[in-house]
Protein backbone atom coordinates (compact mmCIF):
# COMPACT_ATOMS: atom_id res chain seq x y z
CA UNK A 1 0.00 0.00 0.00
CA UNK A 2 0.78 3.85 -0.65
CA UNK A 3 2.38 5.50 2.55
CA UNK A 4 2.14 2.35 4.50
CA UNK A 5 -1.81 2.35 4.38
CA UNK A 6 -1.50 5.52 6.70
CA UNK A 7 -4.76 6.96 5.32
CA UNK A 8 -7.11 3.68 5.14
CA UNK A 9 -10.53 4.55 6.75
CA UNK A 10 -9.99 8.60 6.46
CA UNK A 11 -12.34 10.43 5.21
CA UNK A 12 -13.00 13.94 3.71
CA UNK A 13 -16.04 15.85 4.70
CA UNK A 14 -17.40 18.91 2.42
CA UNK A 15 -19.49 20.95 5.33
CA UNK A 16 -21.66 24.03 4.43
CA UNK A 17 -22.47 26.41 7.22
CA UNK A 18 -25.41 28.26 5.62
CA UNK A 19 -25.25 31.56 8.58
CA UNK A 20 -23.34 32.82 10.87
CA UNK A 21 -24.32 30.94 13.59
CA UNK A 22 -23.43 27.48 11.99
CA UNK A 23 -19.80 29.20 10.93
CA UNK A 24 -19.28 29.70 14.45
CA UNK A 25 -20.73 26.01 15.39
CA UNK A 26 -18.36 24.48 12.88
CA UNK A 27 -15.27 26.44 14.02
CA UNK A 28 -15.87 25.53 17.59
CA UNK A 29 -16.14 21.62 16.58
CA UNK A 30 -13.23 21.63 13.98
CA UNK A 31 -11.13 24.12 16.11
CA UNK A 32 -11.16 21.49 19.08
CA UNK A 33 -10.69 18.71 16.37
CA UNK A 34 -6.79 17.72 14.66
CA UNK A 35 -8.33 17.61 11.37
CA UNK A 36 -6.54 19.16 7.83
CA UNK A 37 -8.31 21.65 6.06
CA UNK A 38 -8.43 20.85 2.59
CA UNK A 39 -10.07 24.39 1.73
CA UNK A 40 -10.30 27.22 2.79
CA UNK A 41 -6.66 27.21 4.45
CA UNK A 42 -7.61 27.26 8.41
CA UNK A 43 -10.47 27.50 10.60
CA UNK A 44 -10.61 30.95 10.58
CA UNK A 45 -11.30 31.45 7.27
CA UNK A 46 -14.71 29.16 7.51
CA UNK A 47 -17.52 31.68 5.90
CA UNK A 48 -21.12 31.15 5.56
CA UNK A 49 -22.27 29.50 2.32
CA UNK A 50 -18.57 28.60 1.92
CA UNK A 51 -17.71 24.62 1.18
CA UNK A 52 -15.51 23.56 4.32
CA UNK A 53 -13.58 20.09 3.08
CA UNK A 54 -11.64 18.99 5.73
CA UNK A 55 -9.25 15.66 5.72
CA UNK A 56 -10.79 13.57 9.29
CA UNK A 57 -9.15 10.30 10.49
CA UNK A 58 -10.19 7.34 10.50
CA UNK A 59 -11.09 7.09 14.36
CA UNK A 60 -12.69 10.81 14.24
CA UNK A 61 -15.04 10.42 11.50
CA UNK A 62 -17.30 8.55 13.58
CA UNK A 63 -17.50 11.20 15.87
CA UNK A 64 -17.53 14.28 13.48
CA UNK A 65 -20.68 12.68 11.83
CA UNK A 66 -22.33 12.73 15.34
CA UNK A 67 -21.37 16.67 15.85
CA UNK A 68 -22.80 17.68 12.85
CA UNK A 69 -25.89 15.40 12.82
CA UNK A 70 -26.23 16.95 16.38
CA UNK A 71 -26.33 20.27 14.66
CA UNK A 72 -28.00 20.17 12.02
CA UNK A 73 -24.99 20.62 9.98
CA UNK A 74 -25.32 20.68 6.57
CA UNK A 75 -22.59 17.94 5.17
CA UNK A 76 -21.66 15.41 2.98
CA UNK A 77 -18.42 12.65 2.82
CA UNK A 78 -17.04 13.36 -0.46
CA UNK A 79 -14.22 10.70 -0.32
CA UNK A 80 -15.12 7.88 1.66
CA UNK A 81 -11.39 6.11 1.77
CA UNK A 82 -9.31 8.14 1.29
CA UNK A 83 -6.38 5.43 0.65
CA UNK A 84 -8.27 3.96 -2.05
CA UNK A 85 -8.61 7.22 -3.79
CA UNK A 86 -4.41 7.72 -3.17
CA UNK A 87 -4.50 3.95 -5.01
CA UNK A 88 -6.27 5.04 -7.55
CA UNK A 89 -4.14 8.43 -8.08
CA UNK A 90 -1.12 7.06 -8.71
CA UNK A 91 -0.96 3.76 -6.67
CA UNK A 92 -2.11 0.99 -9.74
CA UNK A 93 0.67 2.58 -11.95
CA UNK A 94 3.61 3.14 -9.71
CA UNK A 95 3.32 -0.27 -7.64
CA UNK A 96 3.38 -2.12 -10.89
CA UNK A 97 6.27 0.16 -11.88
CA UNK A 98 8.17 -1.19 -9.08
CA UNK A 99 7.14 -4.61 -9.42
CA UNK B 1 13.49 9.97 -23.65
CA UNK B 2 11.49 12.68 -24.53
CA UNK B 3 9.59 11.16 -27.20
CA UNK B 4 8.74 8.40 -24.21
CA UNK B 5 8.13 10.55 -21.13
CA UNK B 6 4.11 10.44 -20.13
CA UNK B 7 2.46 13.86 -19.78
CA UNK B 8 -0.76 12.20 -18.26
CA UNK B 9 0.91 10.97 -15.27
CA UNK B 10 1.96 12.10 -12.20
CA UNK B 11 6.20 12.34 -11.77
CA UNK B 12 8.12 12.11 -8.76
CA UNK B 13 10.94 15.00 -8.07
CA UNK B 14 13.44 12.55 -9.43
CA UNK B 15 11.68 12.02 -12.88
CA UNK B 16 10.86 15.90 -13.32
CA UNK B 17 14.01 16.90 -12.76
CA UNK B 18 15.45 14.22 -14.99
CA UNK B 19 12.90 14.89 -17.83
CA UNK B 20 14.17 18.76 -17.05
CA UNK B 21 17.80 17.85 -18.12
CA UNK B 22 16.44 15.69 -21.47
CA UNK B 23 14.30 18.44 -22.57
CA UNK B 24 17.37 21.05 -21.61
CA UNK B 25 19.58 18.15 -23.66
CA UNK B 26 17.33 18.01 -26.82
CA UNK B 27 15.93 21.26 -27.21
CA UNK B 28 19.10 23.87 -27.33
CA UNK B 29 17.70 26.83 -29.45
CA UNK B 30 14.36 27.02 -27.15
CA UNK B 31 15.64 25.50 -23.83
CA UNK B 32 17.91 26.26 -21.28
CA UNK B 33 17.87 25.06 -17.70
CA UNK B 34 19.88 27.13 -14.55
CA UNK B 35 19.21 26.31 -10.57
CA UNK B 36 18.34 29.48 -9.21
CA UNK B 37 19.67 28.17 -5.33
CA UNK B 38 18.94 25.47 -2.85
CA UNK B 39 15.70 24.63 -0.94
CA UNK B 40 16.15 23.94 2.72
CA UNK B 41 16.86 20.51 2.24
CA UNK B 42 19.99 20.86 -0.13
CA UNK B 43 17.89 20.30 -3.07
CA UNK B 44 18.73 22.97 -6.72
CA UNK B 45 15.55 24.67 -7.53
CA UNK B 46 15.98 24.36 -11.32
CA UNK B 47 14.32 26.50 -14.00
CA UNK B 48 13.66 26.05 -17.32
CA UNK B 49 13.70 28.85 -19.96
CA UNK B 50 11.79 28.53 -22.53
CA UNK B 51 12.18 30.96 -25.94
CA UNK B 52 13.90 31.61 -29.19
CA UNK B 53 17.34 32.76 -28.55
CA UNK B 54 17.95 36.25 -29.27
CA UNK B 55 20.29 38.96 -28.77
CA UNK B 56 17.99 41.54 -27.59
CA UNK B 57 16.47 41.73 -24.26
CA UNK B 58 13.11 39.76 -24.21
CA UNK B 59 10.19 40.53 -21.89
CA UNK B 60 9.99 37.68 -20.00
CA UNK B 61 6.92 35.44 -18.21
CA UNK B 62 7.95 33.43 -14.98
CA UNK B 63 5.04 30.61 -14.27
CA UNK B 64 5.66 28.73 -10.96
CA UNK B 65 3.67 25.32 -10.23
CA UNK B 66 4.01 23.33 -6.82
CA UNK B 67 4.69 25.87 -4.23
CA UNK B 68 2.31 24.16 -1.95
CA UNK B 69 3.47 20.26 -1.91
CA UNK B 70 0.37 18.39 -2.56
CA UNK B 71 -0.66 20.09 -5.37
CA UNK B 72 0.44 17.91 -7.92
CA UNK B 73 -1.60 19.14 -11.02
CA UNK B 74 0.58 22.31 -10.91
CA UNK B 75 3.88 20.58 -11.88
CA UNK B 76 2.16 18.75 -14.53
CA UNK B 77 1.12 21.83 -15.88
CA UNK B 78 4.46 23.10 -15.82
CA UNK B 79 5.90 20.20 -17.44
CA UNK B 80 2.42 20.32 -20.33
CA UNK B 81 3.42 23.78 -21.16
CA UNK B 82 6.93 23.31 -21.60
CA UNK B 83 6.17 20.22 -24.15
CA UNK B 84 3.55 22.18 -25.74
CA UNK B 85 5.63 25.10 -26.36
CA UNK B 86 8.25 22.77 -27.78
CA UNK B 87 6.01 20.74 -29.60
CA UNK B 88 4.23 23.29 -31.04
CA UNK B 89 6.71 26.05 -31.64
CA UNK B 90 6.72 24.80 -35.71
CA UNK B 91 3.24 24.61 -36.48
CA UNK B 92 1.48 27.08 -33.66
CA UNK B 93 2.05 30.50 -35.27
CA UNK B 94 0.60 32.03 -31.65
CA UNK B 95 3.56 29.88 -30.04
CA UNK B 96 5.94 30.83 -32.29
CA UNK B 97 5.63 34.60 -31.88
CA UNK B 98 5.32 34.15 -28.14
CA UNK B 99 8.70 32.29 -28.23
CA UNK B 100 9.92 34.78 -30.35
CA UNK B 101 8.88 37.69 -28.76
CA UNK B 102 9.15 36.46 -24.93
CA UNK B 103 11.42 34.46 -22.69
CA UNK B 104 9.48 32.01 -20.30
CA UNK B 105 10.33 31.07 -17.01
CA UNK B 106 9.05 27.79 -15.83
CA UNK B 107 9.87 26.08 -12.36
CA UNK B 108 7.93 23.13 -12.16
CA UNK B 109 8.88 22.30 -8.60
CA UNK B 110 9.03 25.69 -6.20
CA UNK B 111 8.60 23.44 -2.92
CA UNK B 112 11.08 20.60 -3.82
CA UNK B 113 11.43 19.04 -0.51
CA UNK B 114 7.61 19.31 0.33
CA UNK B 115 6.81 17.71 -3.19
CA UNK B 116 9.34 14.59 -2.34
CA UNK B 117 7.85 14.72 0.95
CA UNK B 118 4.51 14.28 -0.59
CA UNK B 119 5.70 11.63 -2.35
CA UNK B 120 7.63 9.38 -0.45
CA UNK B 121 6.16 10.28 3.60
CA UNK B 122 2.55 12.38 3.95
CA UNK B 123 0.58 12.84 0.51
CA UNK B 124 -1.00 15.64 2.21
CA UNK B 125 1.87 18.05 2.99
CA UNK B 126 1.47 21.38 1.98
CA UNK B 127 4.52 23.40 3.41
CA UNK B 128 8.05 23.68 2.78
CA UNK B 129 10.17 21.33 5.28
CA UNK B 130 12.41 23.55 7.08
CA UNK B 131 12.73 23.16 10.61
CA UNK B 132 12.93 25.60 13.97
CA UNK B 133 14.81 23.85 17.02
CA UNK B 134 12.49 25.88 19.05
CA UNK B 135 9.71 23.97 17.75
CA UNK B 136 8.59 20.60 17.02
CA UNK B 137 6.41 21.23 13.47
CA UNK B 138 7.89 21.67 10.52
CA UNK B 139 7.44 23.83 7.24
CA UNK B 140 6.38 27.34 6.23
CA UNK B 141 3.75 28.09 4.22
CA UNK B 142 5.65 29.37 0.89
CA UNK B 143 3.20 31.57 -0.30
CA UNK B 144 2.43 33.64 3.24
CA UNK B 145 6.64 34.42 3.19
CA UNK B 146 7.01 37.12 1.01
CA UNK B 147 7.71 40.24 2.22
CA UNK B 148 4.29 41.98 1.52
CA UNK B 149 2.18 42.78 4.62
CA UNK B 150 3.89 39.78 6.13
CA UNK B 151 1.96 37.54 8.46
CA UNK B 152 -0.62 39.36 9.12
CA UNK B 153 -4.38 38.34 8.59
CA UNK B 154 -4.76 35.34 6.64
CA UNK B 155 -1.67 33.69 7.87
CA UNK B 156 -0.86 32.35 10.86
CA UNK B 157 2.45 33.04 13.32
CA UNK B 158 2.20 29.05 14.90
CA UNK B 159 4.57 26.76 13.57
CA UNK B 160 1.99 24.19 13.35
CA UNK B 161 -0.71 25.77 11.35
CA UNK B 162 -0.70 25.19 7.55
CA UNK B 163 -0.69 28.68 6.46
CA UNK B 164 2.51 29.28 9.10
CA UNK B 165 4.07 32.92 7.63
CA UNK B 166 7.53 31.50 8.75
CA UNK B 167 9.91 33.04 11.50
CA UNK B 168 10.54 36.04 9.07
CA UNK B 169 9.85 37.26 5.63
CA UNK B 170 11.39 35.23 3.32
CA UNK B 171 12.69 33.35 5.77
CA UNK B 172 12.40 30.14 3.42
CA UNK B 173 15.47 29.83 0.70
CA UNK B 174 13.25 28.27 -1.67
CA UNK B 175 11.13 31.69 -1.66
CA UNK B 176 14.06 33.69 -1.15
CA UNK B 177 16.17 32.16 -4.08
CA UNK B 178 12.72 32.99 -6.63
CA UNK B 179 12.41 36.88 -4.93
CA UNK B 180 15.95 37.23 -5.48
CA UNK B 181 15.93 36.03 -8.95
CA UNK B 182 12.24 37.57 -10.05
CA UNK B 183 14.11 41.26 -8.54
CA UNK B 184 16.89 40.41 -10.79
CA UNK B 185 15.16 40.58 -14.07
CA UNK B 186 11.79 42.57 -13.04
CA UNK B 187 12.42 44.91 -15.62
CA UNK B 188 11.99 42.38 -18.58
CA UNK B 189 9.25 40.16 -16.14
CA UNK B 190 6.01 41.16 -17.22
CA UNK B 191 4.07 38.81 -16.11
CA UNK B 192 3.88 36.43 -12.48
CA UNK B 193 1.79 33.42 -13.02
CA UNK B 194 1.42 31.25 -9.88
CA UNK B 195 -0.13 27.58 -10.12
CA UNK B 196 -1.98 25.88 -7.28
CA UNK B 197 -4.99 23.91 -6.80
CA UNK B 198 -8.03 23.22 -6.26
CA UNK B 199 -10.92 25.76 -6.46
CA UNK B 200 -11.10 26.59 -10.50
CA UNK B 201 -10.09 30.31 -10.13
CA UNK B 202 -8.52 33.00 -11.34
CA UNK B 203 -6.68 35.29 -8.87
CA UNK B 204 -4.95 38.86 -9.19
CA UNK B 205 -3.64 41.28 -6.47
CA UNK B 206 -4.43 42.02 -3.72
CA UNK B 207 -4.35 39.20 -1.46
CA UNK B 208 -3.95 41.46 1.49
CA UNK B 209 -6.41 43.89 1.56
CA UNK B 210 -9.76 44.91 -0.17
CA UNK B 211 -8.52 47.11 -2.65
CA UNK B 212 -8.27 47.74 -6.36
CA UNK B 213 -4.59 47.57 -8.15
CA UNK B 214 -4.17 50.92 -10.18
CA UNK B 215 -4.09 49.31 -13.43
CA UNK B 216 -7.34 46.99 -12.60
CA UNK B 217 -8.62 47.51 -15.83
CA UNK B 218 -5.88 46.20 -17.80
CA UNK B 219 -5.34 43.03 -15.47
CA UNK B 220 -9.28 42.07 -15.14
CA UNK B 221 -9.59 42.47 -18.48
CA UNK B 222 -6.51 40.27 -19.11
CA UNK B 223 -8.22 37.59 -16.24
CA UNK B 224 -11.28 38.01 -18.41
CA UNK B 225 -9.66 36.97 -21.95
CA UNK B 226 -7.80 34.38 -19.70
CA UNK B 227 -10.45 32.51 -18.47
CA UNK B 228 -12.85 32.50 -21.74
CA UNK B 229 -10.01 31.26 -23.26
CA UNK B 230 -9.86 28.27 -20.99
CA UNK B 231 -13.58 27.92 -20.88
CA UNK B 232 -13.65 27.49 -24.90
CA UNK B 233 -11.48 24.11 -24.50
CA UNK B 234 -14.11 22.00 -22.84
CA UNK B 235 -16.49 24.49 -21.13
CA UNK B 236 -15.05 24.65 -17.39
CA UNK B 237 -15.83 27.94 -15.63
CA UNK B 238 -13.32 30.06 -13.21
CA UNK B 239 -14.07 32.61 -11.37
CA UNK B 240 -11.76 35.24 -11.38
CA UNK B 241 -10.78 38.28 -9.90
CA UNK B 242 -8.97 39.88 -6.97
CA UNK B 243 -8.33 37.07 -4.14
CA UNK B 244 -9.22 39.33 -1.28
CA UNK B 245 -12.35 38.83 -2.50
CA UNK B 246 -12.38 36.03 -5.01
CA UNK B 247 -11.21 33.97 -2.47
CA UNK B 248 -10.18 35.14 1.06
CA UNK B 249 -7.90 37.60 2.40
CA UNK B 250 -4.59 36.63 2.99
CA UNK B 251 -0.97 38.37 3.44
CA UNK B 252 2.69 37.64 2.73
CA UNK B 253 1.26 36.11 -0.75
CA UNK B 254 3.76 35.64 -3.78
CA UNK B 255 1.46 37.74 -6.50
CA UNK B 256 1.17 40.33 -4.02
CA UNK B 257 4.53 40.66 -3.67
CA UNK B 258 5.53 40.18 -7.75
CA UNK B 259 2.92 43.40 -7.84
CA UNK B 260 4.67 45.33 -5.66
CA UNK B 261 7.87 44.73 -7.28
CA UNK B 262 6.97 45.98 -10.01
CA UNK B 263 5.40 43.07 -12.03
CA UNK B 264 2.45 44.47 -13.77
CA UNK B 265 -0.07 41.10 -14.39
CA UNK B 266 0.85 38.98 -11.20
CA UNK B 267 -2.19 35.69 -11.35
CA UNK B 268 -2.58 32.96 -9.58
CA UNK B 269 -4.39 29.89 -10.76
CA UNK B 270 -6.41 27.53 -8.77
CA UNK B 271 -7.04 24.67 -10.84
CA UNK B 272 -9.27 22.05 -11.45
CA UNK B 273 -11.03 20.70 -9.54
CA UNK B 274 -14.35 22.24 -7.42
CA UNK B 275 -13.94 19.48 -4.92
CA UNK B 276 -14.88 16.23 -6.46
CA UNK B 277 -11.37 14.52 -6.02
CA UNK B 278 -9.60 17.63 -4.78
CA UNK B 279 -6.06 17.23 -4.38
CA UNK B 280 -6.25 13.97 -6.28
CA UNK B 281 -7.48 14.93 -9.31
CA UNK B 282 -7.00 11.76 -11.56
CA UNK B 283 -4.26 11.31 -13.97
CA UNK B 284 -7.14 11.11 -16.47
CA UNK B 285 -7.99 14.71 -15.97
CA UNK B 286 -4.43 16.02 -16.43
CA UNK B 287 -4.79 16.67 -20.01
CA UNK B 288 -7.95 18.57 -20.27
CA UNK B 289 -7.23 20.59 -16.98
CA UNK B 290 -3.42 21.56 -18.16
CA UNK B 291 -5.02 21.19 -22.16
CA UNK B 292 -7.45 24.63 -21.14
CA UNK B 293 -4.99 26.19 -18.29
CA UNK B 294 -2.78 26.43 -21.59
CA UNK B 295 -4.93 28.38 -23.40
CA UNK B 296 -5.37 30.65 -20.49
CA UNK B 297 -1.77 31.38 -20.17
CA UNK B 298 -1.46 31.68 -23.84
CA UNK B 299 -4.32 34.64 -23.56
CA UNK B 300 -2.18 36.43 -21.24
CA UNK B 301 1.11 36.05 -22.69
CA UNK B 302 -0.33 37.43 -25.65
CA UNK B 303 -2.15 40.09 -24.02
CA UNK B 304 1.72 41.33 -22.95
CA UNK B 305 2.31 41.99 -26.61
CA UNK B 306 -0.32 44.30 -27.42
CA UNK B 307 -0.75 47.75 -25.50
CA UNK B 308 -3.40 48.09 -22.56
Amino acid sequence: YLYNNRYAGDQIFRITPSNDEEVQVLQKILGHMKVDFWQPNSVTLICQNETVDVHVKRNDTRGLHARLKQQHLDYRVFISNLQKEIEKQTGYRSSRKRR
Amino acid sequence: SESQYDYEVYHSLEEIQSWMFEMNRTNSGLVDMFSIGKSYEGRPLYVLQIGKRSRHQKKAVWIDCGIHAREWIGPAFCQWFVKEAINSYQHDSVMRRLLHQLNFYIMPVFNVDGYHFSWTTDRFWRKTRSKNHRFHCRGVDANRNWKVKWCEEGASSHPCDDTYCGPFPESEPEVKAVAKFLRKHKKRIKSYISIHAYAQMLLYPYSYKYASIPNFNCVESAAHNAVTALYSAYGVRYRYGPASTTLYVSSGSSIDWAYRNGIPYAFAFELRDTGHFGFLLPESLINPTCTETLRAVKAIASGLLKKC
